[in-house]
């Protein structure tokens, strides 16, 4: 959660300027976005008015763009290249971590080989530079590097801009999550009812047992 | 608000925990184990 | 106001050190207040010393018949369960210690000593019962605590006590018994003998405003730490040693049950055949407790997988 403290001010930042910019200066706000070392939210800048814009124009490349790096990996990008703009160093180091996100996202256990081939990173000491420089220090990650074998365990990963249709779904675990915390709770509920009675019983068979001992112990 | 949103998804990504084979096995020791001992504090009540 | 607790007042310390209230009443103080701090860093101190038994020294003050313990120091010595007066080993350490505090402005004596008893409970062996007359009848005021650092992290609270031996030859009033603790085979001997000799005190913390606020910030940490370990994995040494002890006392009241079968149950007084039984329930205790803490560690267990694991996201 540190990420999203770190990128708020960021995020109100890039929103603030694109109500002022449109056309050449809004794509010119969308290369800098996508350059930026700490910003790693995109949905409030696309969700900008003067940003969808940009749909249908000239500059609509820099509008789709913009949506990969919100919601796409690098994949995504060199499946699509030709009709994107070339990307600067920066922004091809942003869209590897985001994709690092997203990897993460979806496997605890990231084998390197999956990594490297998704990456386009060719060894494993590149890989590992990446994953502990870029993607650990800057908290979007946190894990552990197995060199033995060769993965990279996930503890905990900042969470992407969420792709259309992925809400339902969410929606549907958080609800999922709440019946069983709520099944859980009813069961210890149960559990310490029970406990109770059975105490209960005990206690008063407990004393039935000396009424009657004390009953034998007079009637002697 | 999409920040909420993004934090919400990163900790529903985390479900489940841990979810492993091994995970597991160790699980049903500990709990065979415990078992094992309250039915050993049965007996010595016994 | 929290934080006056803190301020030494030189004058009404020395005045309490002539009137020397503790000489007319062997049970003069009866209760004890320990700060934050202290207690951390005894427990700590006794965390580190795993099996072994560790020891230290409290500063601090009194106020009417409760020692108030500000700060604890460790001492380079090891073993005091297994040598008479351990700290004598480090009177040098702890004279230059109580000289530099004074320099550096902490005017609070030596008021008592602390050790462990890892894995046994909290009360005085007969060690401890002989370092603690000695200490009371040259260092006065002078309180003994014992932290038991195993049976702490099993419980999830500070396993210690306070204790004050009586003057030798001295007879208590016949004390309530105070809270069942097992005892293992191997020190029921030492416990059995003692436990007459001294009384234990009622133990009560404290912590300043920075203490509070720092502790607030650790909060999370704390929880995150508490919420993700787990006793049947931190603690299984440890149980197997509870249940080997009560195998060895099992195998004890049997044979001391068949010894008195062939002397024939009706030949046995009363009195002995009691004994015998509450030997038998004392072990039947024993067994549950060790039952029932697995049992609370099992059931954290099974909550957190039902919670954190049972949902596919």
């Amino acid at each position: 959660m540190e990420v999203e403290q770190k990128q708020g001010d960021l995020v109100q930042q890039f929103v603030l300027l694109a109500t002022s910019a449109r056309g050449r200066a809004a794509v010119e706000l969308i290369t800098h976005a996508t350059s930026h070392p700490q910003l790693f939210a995109f949905s409030e800048l696309l969700a900008s008015p003067h940003i969808a814009e940009l749909k249908g124009t000239e500059h609509s490349a820099s509008l789709d763009l913009l949506r990969l790096f919100a919601h796409g990996t690098w994949t995504d990008y060199k499946n699509n290249a030709q009709m994107l703009p070339r990307l600067d160093p920066p922004q091809e180091l942003k869209l590897k971590q985001l994709t690092v996100m997203t990897l993460a996202e979806t496997a605890k256990v990231l084998p390197y080989d999956l990594l490297m081939q998704q990456l386009d990173i060719s060894n494993v000491r590149e890989l590992e530079d990446l994953l502990i420089n870029d993607c650990m220090y800057s908290g979007i990650v946190r894990g552990k590097l197995d060199q033995r074998r060769r993965c990279f365990e996930v503890q905990f990963a900042a969470g992407r801009d969420l792709r259309p249709g992925q809400l339902d779904n969410m929606i549907a675990t958080l609800a999922n999550w709440l019946n069983s915390s709520d099944n859980l709770l009813l069961t210890i509920q149960e559990k310490i009812k029970w406990a109770d009675s059975m105490s209960e019983q005990v206690r008063r068979h407990k004393k039935e047992v000396e009424d009657k001992a004390e009953e034998m112990r007079k009637s002697i | 608000e999409h920040s909420l949103l993004r934090q919400i998804s990163s900790l529903v990504r985390r479900l489940p925990a841990i979810d492993s084979p091994k995970f597991q096995d160790d699980f049903l020791m500990e709990y065979n184990d415990t078992l094992l001992m309250t039915y050993l504090a049965t007996i010595t009540k016994c | 106001d929290s934080d006056a607790i803190f301020e030494y007042d030189e004058a009404a310390q020395s005045s309490i050190q002539q009137q020397k209230p503790w000489t007319r009443d062997p049970h003069y103080f009866k209760n004890v207040k320990i700060s934050a701090l202290a207690l951390l860093k005894m427990v700590v101190h006794a965390r580190s010393g795993g099996t072994i038994e560790v020891m230290g020294l409290m500063q601090g003050k009194t106020d009417g018949d409760t020692i108030i313990i500000m700060d604890a120091f460790a001492l380079p010595v090891e073993g005091t369960e297994t040598r008479v007066n351990a700290q004598a080993d480090a009177y040098e350490y702890m004279v230059q210690y109580s000289q530099t505090n004074k320099q550096v402005g902490r005017l609070e004596n030596v008021v008592g000593w602390y050790h462990s008893h890892p894995g046994y409970g909290c009360w005085l062996s007969g060690i401890d019962v002989s370092t603690q007359m000695l200490n009371q009848t040259y260092q006065e005021p002078f309180l003994a605590v014992v932290i038991d650092p195993t049976r702490t992290v099993s419980a999830g609270k500070v396993e210690i006590g306070a204790f004050r031996t009586y003057p030798q030859g001295y007879k208590p009033p016949d004390e309530p018994p105070s809270e069942y603790q097992t005892i293992p085979l191997n020190k029921i001997e030492d416990f059995g003998v003692h436990y007459k000799q001294y009384y234990s005190l009622d133990i009560t913390y404290f912590k300043s405003s920075l203490d509070s606020h720092l502790l607030d910030l650790l909060w999370n940490k704390y929880w995150v730490n508490t919420l993700s370990s787990s006793p049947l994995l931190g603690n299984r040494d440890y149980v197997a040693g509870q249940v080997a002890d009560l195998a060895e006392k099992l195998e004890q009241a049997e044979s001391q049950l068949a010894h008195s079968g062939r002397m024939g149950g009706f030949f046995m007084p009363v009195q002995k055949k009691k004994e015998e039984e509450s030997q038998l329930a004392k072990i039947s205790r024993d067994s549950s407790k060790i039952t029932v803490e697995q049992l609370h560690g099992l059931m954290s267990q099974v909550i957190k997988d039902t919670l954190f694991n049972s949902v596919m996201s």
